[in-house]
């Protein structure tokens, strides 16, 4: 599975394939697709985004993560299709091509290296990062509970055995640490997207507290319209809101973090499935999965492209 | 390698307020090592958990103590872990 062409991007794979494929999608898309290393892991892996560029210095950018969540193994199967898709339309796809003349995009396929190799050789449930709790016998902290957004309040645990520990301090997870810190240092980004799995949402902030951002009623709208593009595939059914509404308050989340610093479009997806197979979500649905997604993500890329700010 | 030999992944729809408490002071009961895929947060939403083989007649017992049907979504987590490794090797092989 070296080129892109003869890749399965309806199977699950390593960490290392999907490494090695990123590198193969830079050597086939060299003017427009590179690969920077933003830093390592707490197990020394590398971590690396794509850039979709089609030149110019720190252009307006959308950041699209997934994997943070470990076992949520379709989140960066999706991603590798999508990185793919925007790869290989880039020059067909009229909006698209658009876009990518003005706007940068950045994609970090496995946002916890650590702990999605652990959920190949060890643990398929696991969630977290790997990093010792000085203390304790128990590994790991939520990422994504590790933010500097109401760090520690409510919907997050204290406790280092629970599935969403805080960790000993905002920030304290370097994985969580080199992404803020490329953000910061990069400045540029309009729109922040996380992508997670199970149970069917796009969510906007805040998770923290269930009062409204100042710009709900315009996030709520460009999800709404996501999702009904989404929905047009396959039927798939979708609920919109903010993270405290329609799942539950979580401190200390990605996106939250991603609006206080003022990047306005900041979205979380869960994607399939209902739960018939939690995290074990069939390799036939990952292309299903993927080509719905891609079509919420257009939609907000599109929205973010016109609507600079 | 862990296994999830006899795990179950249980759903339960909640129907009250009293529901949602008592699903809550399940959550903070450690040592049946219960795993929350979706959180009891409200009567909107359904409440996923894994429970290990070890924890189900306490789980069971429990639930019934407090009148919260639920259904079995997942009978055995492994045989699906199972199925997804077998797949995984098949398109490795590919």
């Amino acid at each position: 599975e070296r080129s892109t062409r003869s890749f399965n991007f309806g199977a699950y794979h390593r960490l290392e394939t999907i490494y090695s494929w990123m590198d193969s999608l830079v050597a086939q898309y060299p003017k427009l697709v590179s690969k920077q290393e933003i830093g390592k892991s707490y197990e020394n892996r590398s971590m690396y985004v794509l850039k979709f560029s089609t030149g110019g210095n720190k252009r307006p950018a959308i950041w699209i993560d997934t994997g943070i969540h470990s076992r949520e193994w379709v989140s960066p199967a999706t991603g590798v299709w999508t990185a793919n898709k925007i790869a290989s339309d880039y020059g067909r796809d009229a909006s698209l091509t658009s876009l990518l003349d003005s706007m940068d995009i950045y994609m970090m396929l496995l946002t916890n290296p650590d702990g999605y190799a652990y959920t190949h050789s060890n643990d398929r449930m696991w969630r977290k990062t790997r990093s010792r709790n000085p203390g304790s016998m128990c590994r790991g902290v939520d990422p994504n509970r590790n933010w500097n957004a109401q760090f520690g309040g409510p919907g997050a645990s204290r406790n280092p055995c629970s599935d969403s520990y805080h960790g000993p301090s905002a920030h304290s997870e370097i994985e969580v640490k080199n992404v803020v810190d490329f953000i910061l240092s990069h400045g540029n980004f309009k729109s922040f997207i996380s992508v997670h799995a199970y149970s069917q949402l796009l969510m906007y902030p805040y998770g923290y507290s269930c009062s409204a951002v100042p710009d709900a009623r315009e996030l709520d709208t460009v999800g709404r319209a996501a999702v009904q593009k989404l929905t047009s595939l396959y039927g798939t059914r979708y609920k919109v809101g903010s993270i405290c509404k329609i799942i539950y308050q979580a401190s200390g989340g990605s996106i939250d973090w991603s609006y206080n610093q003022g990047i306005k479009y900041s979205f979380a997806f869960e994607l399939r499935d209902t739960g018939r197979y939690g995290f074990i979500l069939p390799a036939n649905q990952i292309i299903p999965t993927a080509t719905e997604t891609w079509l919420a993500l257009k939609h907000i890329m599109e929205y973010v492209h016109k609507n600079s700010y | 390698e862990r296994l999830f030999v006899g795990d179950q992944v249980i759903r339960i729809n909640v129907e009250s307020e009293e529901q949602i408490q008592a699903l809550q002071a399940l959550e903070s009961q450690e040592e049946w090592k219960l795993d929350f895929w979706l959180h009891p947060v409200s009567a909107d939403l359904p409440v996923d958990i894994r429970v290990p083989r070890s924890s189900l007649d306490s789980v069971t017992e429990y639930l019934q103590a407090h009148g919260i049907p639920f259904s079995v979504m997942i009978d055995n987590l492994q045989e699906l872990l199972d199925q997804e490794r077998a797949e995984m090797v098949q398109n490795q092989r590919m």
